[in-house]
């Protein structure tokens, strides 16, 4: 199973994520 | 082998210059290809297509929804008291699950398909303060950018937004409002007005006047007319009906103040003033917004459930019928339009910096999706072929809040989850 989230936010809007980094509910996807 | 490996001479042969030839004219007509083939119908929207190498053909041509249900029924048999502990420890053994985190004794889950879909001890995924957060365990698939409406699935290969996400037509039949169910005013006295941006809202605002429907049904929609490609207005079958009310944590089991203190909350994060009275979850964005996404993958031992990612307001539900393919990172390399093709659950709505959506795709394992907060919506069920790729049901939940239009869901709030089957 797979969720894909689309949104919309400011253009420094910065993630604090990696591809293939292991992540778990609530842990911080990124932050404007 | 050593010597011949050393000792055999390399002889070097020309190769016929005919087939550098060749190898050339296939090179410049592989460069002169567009980059990427799009059909589109009548309207111009893209129509998506089964396209991969030979494997992906042939995974296509299984009956992957009856595969699915199937392991669904053979995951929901009850197993022996005395078995469970034991074949429980095997599976979290083989597919890496923390038992020291679950919420039960193992004995307690009477089936693989009840134990897949556990709970988890409070306080065990404590929220980040940040604007966003993970609405799942998993791993990270991709994230970035939207450039041309088009969301990248891997490096070169992309799918369309709105193909994903579902476009409105003119023709489109009206949405199926879902009811919610009626509330005890009586609970509340004066003193429980929310007090949001200066502005003082009454619990009945927030929440809504009581329905007619206390049993969570949508009204039952016309069916849809002739010549709607893209949009069917159905309600799907009731059956089952109680079985997907999430007992802990969705509204109907919350207290009044509960539900109402969460909607203040929400309402509060998002500045009511701007949000309220404006509908519609286009995804047209303000000047100095940009659209991201980010894909995450949930492998067969995480947990199932899903929470909010954020404090925000969903307005609609899209339900995509779809093939149930796997979702593997192998997969997703080798699919082309994989999470356009699936069974998913489009979320539609809004917070704080403008639209936002959460989209749940359902696999062969994990064809069921539910929303706590829509019992109404069933996945996986009817013939994929009554329902061509592209076409979706569609619910609006503006009964749950009309001041904020939607339902809201404030950051970590559990949602929903995947189960087998």
């Amino acid at each position: 199973s797979t969720i894909v989230l689309i949104f919309e936010a400011p253009q420094d809007f910065q993630f604090s994520i990696t591809e293939g980094q292991k992540v778990q509910v609530g842990q911080e996807l990124g932050d404007v | 082998l050593a010597r011949a490996w050393a000792e055999t001479p390399t002889k070097w042969y020309p190769l016929p210059i005919a087939v550098g030839a060749l190898l050339l004219m296939f090179m410049q007509y592989r460069k002169r290809l567009p980059p990427r083939e799009v059909h589109v119908d009548e309207e111009g929207r893209e129509v998506v297509r089964l396209k991969g190498p030979w494997q992906v053909h042939v995974l296509g041509a299984l009956p992957l929804r009856n595969l699915s249900r199937v392991w669904g029924y053979l995951n929901s048999v009850e197993l022996p008291v005395w078995f469970r502990p034991t074949g429980l420890r095997v599976y979290s053994w083989i597919f890496g699950c923390n038992l020291d985190e679950i919420e039960h004794d193992l004995k307690s889950y009477k089936s693989l398909g009840d134990f897949f879909y556990r709970r988890l001890k409070a306080g065990a995924r404590p929220p980040a303060d940040s604007v966003l957060v993970s609405p799942a365990d998993g791993t990270i698939l991709h994230f970035g950018t939207i450039k041309n409406r088009r969301v990248e699935q891997v490096k070169g290969s992309t799918y369309s937004l709105d193909a994903l996400l579902g476009v409105e037509t003119s023709s489109s039949p009206p949405s199926t409002p879902v009811h919610f169910p009626e509330r005890d005013m009586a609970e509340l006295n004066d003193r429980h007005f929310a007090d949001i941006n200066g502005i003082e809202y009454s619990v009945q605002e927030l929440l809504g006047a009581s329905t007619p429907s206390s049993n969570g049904s949508a009204t039952p929609a016309r069916d849809a007319p002739a010549g709607i490609p893209l949009k069917e207005n159905a309600v799907d079958s009731p059956k089952k009906h109680g079985e997907l009310v999430d007992a802990s944590v969705s509204d109907e089991q919350s207290t009044t103040a509960e539900v109402a203190a969460r909607h203040a909350s929400v309402a509060a994060e998002m500045g009511v003033r701007a949000s309220a009275k404006r509908r519609g979850s286009g995804t047209e964005v303000k000047p100095g917004n940009e659209l991201f996404f980010t894909v995450i993958y949930l492998a067969p031992g995480d947990y199932h459930r899903f929470h909010s990612p954020t404090a925000w307001v969903v307005e609609k539900r899209r339900h995509f019928v779809g093939d149930l393919f796997s979702v593997s990172p192998w997969m997703a390399r080798r699919l082309e339009n994989l999470f356009v093709l699936n069974e998913r659950v489009a979320l539609l709505g809004r917070w704080k910096y403008g639209f936002f959506s959460m989209v749940p795709v359902g696999a062969t394992n994990v064809g069921s999706i539910r929303i706590n907060f829509d019992q109404d919506l069933r996945t996986n069920v009817g013939s994929r072929r009554n329902h061509p790729t592209g076409t979706y049901t569609e619910a609006v939940y503006s009964a749950a809040s009309p001041i904020l239009d939607g339902q809201p869901l404030t950051k970590a709030q559990e949602m929903g989850g995947f189960c087998l089957g």
